[in-house]
C-alpha cells in the first residue's frame, strides 16, 4: 500500500537533511501509477499528482515523524476534496411535477437506477411516476414496468416511436394526475451518435428537468471523461450517479468526471435490488481510489 | 547520415501515453514501453515509423497467439461444425452487452445455415427472457424460456438436451449479468457449467466473456475470476462503435492467453464482426 511505500522512501531520504524535488519524484511517481490503475484519467491524474507534490514540499511533510503517512494523508485529503464536499440531494421544483431526466452510455444502468430513485422518492413521500422514453431497447418499456410493479410505482409508455413526445405525454400526463415527481428512462446512447445526442437535447428542451443525472457504470476507464464531456456539452447535466460500486474496481472515473466536468455526485448504487441507492460519500470513495 | 535517426524520449512518452490513454493499464504499458527503450538504446530501429511497425506486429502477434491457429472466422465455423450441437455459454458482469451479442451471433449462424437455439438462463433480471425472446424472433432461431426465478442451470440443461433430441447445431445460453466478486453468483454460475457437462460430455465447447470496451482495469480482474469458475475460451468486445478503445485485452491476452473472438460495433443485429488483430491494433494507435 501507498503509505508503506512512502515510509520507506523517506527513510532513506532523512538520510539527507531535507526532501528534495529529486527525492520525492519516486514517491510521486507512485501516486501517480496508483491513480491509474484505478482508472483515473491520465491527464487528471497527472493534474493531480502536480497537486500534491507541491503539498509534499511542504513544512508539516518535512518535520513530519512519518514523512510517508503525510504524504499520504495529503493524497487523501485532496482526493476528498475534489471528489466533492457533502451530500447534494435531488433538486426538486417549486410547481409539480418535478422532473428528474436519466441518462447515459448504454448498460450502465439508467433503467435499474429509475426503480431504485423511484423506490427511494415513494419513501419519502414524494409521489413519482416513470416514464419509459427507450422506445429502441427490445423489451426496455417491459423491464421497467416489472421494476414498476414490485414497487408501485406507475410506468407510464405511449407506443408512439417518437422518444420526446413520449417523454412530454408522460410529464403532462403525470401533471394532470397530481404525481409529484416524474422520472424519465432513456436509452443507452452513444456520445458519437449525434442524432441519440439530439434526441436527449430534444427531451430536454420538451419537459425543462430540475435534474438531469448522467449514470456512469463504476468501472469505466479511461474513457469516462470522453462520455462525460460529451454529455455535458449538451445536456448540462446536474448530477451524477455511479452503479454498480458492489463490485471491486477501484472507481477512478469519478475522479475524473469530477475534475473534468465538476458536477457532484449523488447518488451510489450498489447491487441490483431496487433498496441498494446510497447517498455518495467522498470520504469512502477516496479510500477506494487509493486501493 | 544513413537514414538512421535518433527516437527521442518523448516519442516514447507520447507511445506511453496513448497506450495508457487506451485502457492498455500501467504495468503492460510499462512492460511493452520498457522493451522498446530497451531496443532504442541497441538502435534497433532506423526510425520512429519503423518502431510503430514492429510494434504493431509485436502487439498483434501477442493477440494471434493466443488463438491457437483458429484464426479467421472460417476456421472458427470449423471448429463449430464439429460438434452437434455446439454450445457456447455466454458469461460476464452486468450490462457488457451479452444478451445483444447472442442475437447477432444467432442470426450469423441462421444464415450459415445452422440450426440455433437458445437458452434463456437469465431467470433473474426483469424482463431477461422478454428481451432475448425478442432477439430470437429477429435471429429467426427457436429459444428456451422457463418461468421466471428457475432455476438457471436447469434452463441450461434442458436447453441442450432438447438440441440433441432435435438435432440442432448450435446451442447459445444466455447467462444473468453477474459481479465476479459475488461468490455465490460464481458459484452459481460453475453449477450451470456443470449442468450442461453432464447432458453432454465436453460441452459447453466454448465459454465467452463478454468485456464492454469501455472498462477499465477491473476487466482483467474479471478475466481472472470468471476463469476460475469457468473454462473461459474466448471474448467478446462490445460497444467498440464508442471512442474506448478495449486495450484492456492486451493484458488479459498476455497473462491468460485468451483469444477475442468477436467484437460488437453496434446495437443492430448485423453489428458484430471477427475479431482482427490488425485493424484492432491500428485504432489502438489512432
Ligand atoms: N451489481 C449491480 N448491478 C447493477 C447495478 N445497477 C444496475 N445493475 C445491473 O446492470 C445491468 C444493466 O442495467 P440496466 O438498468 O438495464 O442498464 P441501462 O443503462 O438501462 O441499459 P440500457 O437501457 O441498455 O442502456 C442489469 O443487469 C442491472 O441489474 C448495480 O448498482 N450493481
Ligand atoms: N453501442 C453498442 N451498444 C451495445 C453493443 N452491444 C450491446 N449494446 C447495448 O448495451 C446495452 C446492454 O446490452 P445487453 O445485451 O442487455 O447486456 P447484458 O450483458 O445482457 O446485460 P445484463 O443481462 O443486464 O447483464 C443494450 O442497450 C445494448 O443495445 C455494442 O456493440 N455497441
Ligand atoms: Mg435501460
Ligand atoms: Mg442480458
Amino acid at each position: 500500500d501507498l503509505s508503506a511505500k512512502f515510509d520507506s522512501v523517506f527513510r532513506k531520504i532523512r538520510g539527507e537533511n531535507r526532501i528534495t524535488e529529486l527525492n520525492i519524484a519516486d514517491s510521486m511517481r507512485d501516486i501517480r501509477r496508483a491513480l491509474l490503475e484505478a482508472d483515473v484519467n491520465i491527464q487528471v491524474a497527472r493534474e493531480f499528482t502536480e497537486k500534491v507534490r507541491e503539498k509534499a514540499l511542504g513544512a508539516d511533510v518535512l518535520k513530519s515523524v512519518s514523512p510517508g503517512q503525510q504524504i499520504v494523508k495529503h493524497v487523501y485529503d485532496e482526493l476528498v476534496t475534489l471528489l466533492g464536499g457533502s451530500h447534494t440531494g435531488i433538486r426538486f421544483s417549486q410547481k409539480l411535477p418535478s422532473v428528474i431526466l436519466v441518462c447515459g452510455l448504454q448498460g450502465s444502468g439508467k433503467t435499474t437506477f429509475c426503480g431504485k430513485l423511484a423506490n427511494q422518492l415513494k419513501k419519502q413521500g414524494k409521489v413519482p411516476a416513470i416514464v419509459a422514453a427507450d422506445i429502441y431497447r427490445p423489451a426496455a418499456i417491459d423491464q421497467l414496468k416489472k421494476l414498476g410493479s414490485q414497487i408501485s410505482v406507475p410506468v407510464l409508455s405511449y407506443g408512439i416511436q417518437d422518444a420526446v413526445e413520449v417523454a412530454r405525454r408522460g410529464v403532462e400526463e403525470s401533471r394532470l394526475a397530481g404525481r409529484g415527481v416524474v422520472i424519465i428512462d432513456t436509452a443507452g446512447r452513444l456520445h458519437v451518435d449525434s442524432e441519440m445526442m439530439d434526441e436527449v437535447r430534444r427531451i430536454k428542451e420538451a419537459v425543462s428537468p430540475e435534474e438531469i443525472l448522467f449514470v456512469v457504470d463504476a468501472m469505466t476507464g479511461q474513457d469516462a471523461v470522453n462520455t462525460a464531456k460529451a454529455f455535458w456539452d449538451t445536456v448540462s447535466y446536474t448530477g451524477v450517479v455511479m452503479t454498480k460500486m458492489d463490485g471491486d474496481t477501484r472507481g477512478g472515473a469519478a475522479l475524473s468526471i469530477r475534475q473534468v466536468v465538476g458536477q457532484p455526485i449523488k447518488f451510489l448504487s450498489y447491487g441490483e435490488k431496487l433498496e441498494s441507492l446510497d447517498p455518495f460519500y467522498p470520504d469512502r470513495l477516496a479510500q477506494r481510489i487509493l486501493g | 547520415f544513413l537514414g538512421k535517426r535518433t527516437i527521442d524520449d518523448s516519442f516514447l512518452d507520447d507511445l506511453e501515453d496513448s497506450l495508457i490513454s487506451g485502457d492498455v493499464g500501467v504495468k503492460t504499458t510499462l512492460e511493452i514501453i520498457d522493451r522498446l527503450r530497451e531496443r532504442v538504446s541497441k538502435n534497433a530501429f532506423t526510425s520512429e515509423k519503423e518502431l510503430i511497425e514492429q510494434l504493431h506486429e509485436t502487439i498483434s502477434d501477442s493477440l494471434k497467439s493466443g488463438m491457437k491457429g483458429v484464426e479467421t472466422f472460417d476456421q472458427f465455423m470449423e471448429q463449430v461444425s464439429m460438434k452437434k450441437p455446439f454450445v457456447i455459454l455466454i458469461v460476464g458482469v452486468n450490462g457488457v452487452g451479452k444478451t445483444t451479442t447472442i442475437g447477432k451471433l444467432a442470426s450469423r449462424f441462421n444464415k450459415l445455415g445452422k440450426k440455433v437455439v437458445l437458452g434463456a438462463a437469465d431467470t433473474f433480471r426483469a424482463a431477461a427472457a422478454d428481451q432475448l425472446e425478442i432477439w430470437a424472433k429477429r435471429a429467426e432461431v427457436r429459444i428456451v424460456l422457463h418461468q421466471d426465478g428457475a432455476d438457471p442451470a436447469a434452463v441450461a440443461f434442458d436447453t441442450v438436451q432438447s438440441a440433441l433430441a432435435r438435432n440442432e447445431d448450435v446451442v447459445l445460453i444466455d447467462t444473468a449479468g453477474r459481479l465476479h466478486n459475488k461468490l455465490h453468483l460464481m458459484d452459481e454460475l460453475n453449477k450451470i457449467q456443470r449442468s450442461v457437462e453432464k447432458i453432454l460430455p465436453g460441452a459447453p465447447h466454448e465459454v465467452f466473456l463478454v468485456l464492454d470496451a469501455s472498462t477499465g482495469q477491473n476487466a482483467l480482474v474479471q478475466a481472472r475470476e470468471f476463469s476460475k469458475v469457468v473454462r473461459i475460451s474466448g471474448l467478446v468486445l462490445t460497444k467498440l462503435d464508442g471512442t474506448a478503445k478495449g486495450g484492456i485485452v492486451l493484458g488479459i491476452c498476455n497473462e491468460l492467453k485468451t483469444p477475442v473472438r468477436f467484437i460488437g460495433v453496434g446495437e443492430q443485429i448485423e453489428d458484430l464482426r471477427p475479431f482482427d488483430p490488425e485493424i484492432f491494433v491500428d485504432a489502438l494507435f489512432e
